[in-house]
């Protein structure tokens, strides 16, 4: 693409491709949009995070991810789409606008690159990291099992060959310290949204264990609200809850460590299949897809911005 | 590229929670090569799984003897990756 408005938000892309749309991004709002490299993968990749902010130091900030698990390929299709939806929207949609004259937005669209650039090269199947265990034939870490909440408990396998690999120890795949660091460092995110794919949820803390967290209620509500609002635009259908009661014990989780490092609007989506493609969705979905979960996205974003703490 | 012909996706119904234990007993049998695309959680909640063509036969048997139901979801997962492969290809044509 010779500009983000000829780009082909309806089709999906190569990494390279991702990171070519990312600095066209950059280049066409330079007072709206940076990028940050955050880290390097396990096979010395880049990994970087695109930063929307209309000025101000360290402002309170959103937190977006898509794609760490790197065969979900209409995540990261998506956050190419919220990306120009961004700049798209700010100083355009008086809600979203609000939003970003008193907060940072920090997406994170290829959060497995490793991972994703497999998918496109020798397996469209792989949904771990790319990093070796010492002792064993198999390959990659489920990064959505190596954080530091609830690490080892059950809800994630210590059998390297297994797909909910958990890791050696936690924060031990770069893809998650990086972010682990840089959102330490940071010390002002108030939402931490990460996105998966797939099977229609909306998630809240916890997943290692079925104690309710403090804010349950809150966060219940504005599930709630944000499922509304994502079904209000095709009328696709989720469910809303916390991760151990709406599908199953999973320890190590993002969500669970972002809410226990005190970001209170900690969620995590399971987006679009209703075509029953499973990881395999038709590339014609990934507009409504992103679409209606921007809606989600909004609700989120604006009850945080409104409910300062 | 991993080859993926044949390979289909079974979407299981566990009637109650001695099925879901029942399904869980798959995940163990790693020669199997399972993928689970939706993990076994509820009675009730939809439980995916990607079977390699070796396994399909044993899968099935395995359901049926338990009388478990399942339907197929995806009859060959590589038509829909040449789907898709075909797709993108076509897209970066028209760029050019």
């Amino acid at each position: 693409a010779q500009s983000t408005s000829t780009f082909n938000y309806a089709t999906y892309h190569t990494l390279e491709e991702i990171y070519d749309f990312m600095d066209l991004l950059v280049a066409e709002n330079p007072q709206l949009v940076s990028k940050i490299q955050i880290g390097n993968t396990f096979e010395d990749r880049p990994i970087y995070v695109l930063k929307f902010s209309t000025g101000g130091d360290n402002r309170p900030a959103i937190w977006i991810d898509t794609g760490i698990h790197s065969r979900e390929w209409v995540t990261q299709a998506s956050g190419v789409w919220f990306a120009k939806k961004i700049t798209e929207d700010y100083g355009q949609d008086p809600t979203f606008t609000a939003i970003l004259d008193n907060m940072d937005i920090y997406l994170e669209i290829v959060t497995n690159p490793d991972g994703f650039a497999f998918t496109h090269s020798t397996n469209r199947m792989w949904r771990k990291t790319r990093s070796r265990t010492p002792g064993s034939l198999c390959i990659g870490v489920d990064p959505n099992r190596n954080w530091d909440a609830g690490f080892g408990q059950p809800g994630a396998s210590s059998n390297p060959c297994s797909e909910t690999y958990r890791g050696k120890s936690a924060n031990s795949e770069a893809e998650v310290k990086s972010i682990v660091d840089f959102v330490q460092d940071h010390g002002n995110f108030k939402a931490f949204i990460s996105i998966h794919s797939y099977s229609q949820l909306l998630l809240y803390p916890y997943g290692y264990t079925a104690d309710p967290v403090p804010d349950k209620e809150e966060l219940d509500q504005l599930a709630k609200s944000a499922v509304n609002a994502l079904s209000s635009l095709y009328g696709t259908k989720y469910k809303y809850g916390s991760i151990i009661k709406t599908i199953y014990q999973a320890s190590g989780g993002t969500i669970d460590w972002s809410y226990n490092q005190g970001i209170k609007y900690s969620f995590t989506f399971e987006l679009r299949d209703t075509g029953f493609r499973g990881f395999l969705l038709p590339a014609s979905q990934i507009i409504p897809t992103a679409q209606e979960t921007w809606l989600a996205l909004l609700t989120i974003m604006e009850h945080t911005l409104n409910h300062p703490y | 590229n991993e080859d993926f012909v044949g390979h289909q996706v079974l979407r299981i119904t566990a009637g109650d929670q001695a099925q879901v234990d029942k399904v869980k007993e798959l995940q163990d049998l790693e020669h199997l090569q399972l993928d689970f695309w939706r993990d076994p959680a509820q009675a009730g909640s939809p439980i995916d799984v990607r079977v390699p063509f070796p396994s399909i036969q044993s899968v099935k048997i395995f359901l049926e003897a338990h009388d478990i139901s399942y339907k197929v979801m995806i009859e060959d997962v590589q038509l829909l990756l040449e789907e898709e492969q075909a797709q993108m290809s076509a897209a970066r044509a028209r760029v050019r």
